[in-house]
């Protein structure tokens, strides 16, 4: 990615699994 | 251009496989060490371990739903080494640090072994 202008996102990236139903 | 770099993407992920785990979703092997069994992903075993690699690249064994480890591997060591590879948490217990360390090496786990290995020098007095 050199040359790309990478902005930083922090939160979450993808929904998460819940630990039982 | 730009790109937008997801820094939690891979833990996220990771935390994600182990909540499958957890709840037995999609594994698709079991390791059996003496009489003890753990459930996994195929996959993040062999992303994680060199042995386990080797296993399922060869396509004799790839399809194998279980796969028993010698029987001196010790059943405690694995625990903690199945939940390092899913957590990236490695739990070092002074009283385990052996069984950890030889389950590392047999499991071909190069980068655990050497942390192991600067434990017990840190942790020798001499």
């Amino acid at each position: 990615y050199e040359g790309v202008n990478t902005i930083k996102e922090m939160g979450r990236s993808i929904h998460e699994i819940p630990r039982q139903d | 251009d730009s790109c937008i770099q997801f820094t939690r993407h891979a833990s996220d992920v990771l935390l994600n496989l182990n909540r499958l785990r957890n709840r037995d979703i999609l594994t698709d092997v079991t390791i059996l060490v003496n009489r003890q069994q753990f459930r996994a992903h195929k996959t993040v075993l062999m992303a994680c371990s060199g042995l386990f690699y080797t296993i399922f690249t060869d396509s004799h064994k790839c399809n194998l739903n279980a796969i028993s480890l010698d029987p001196k591997v010790d059943p405690e060591g694995f625990a903690i080494l199945l939940e390092f590879m899913y957590t990236s948490r490695l739990t070092l217990k002074e009283s385990l640090i052996m069984a950890i360390m030889n389950t590392a090496i047999y499991l071909q786990m190069d980068h655990v072994v050497d942390t192991c290995h600067r434990f017990i020098k840190s942790s020798d007095p001499s």
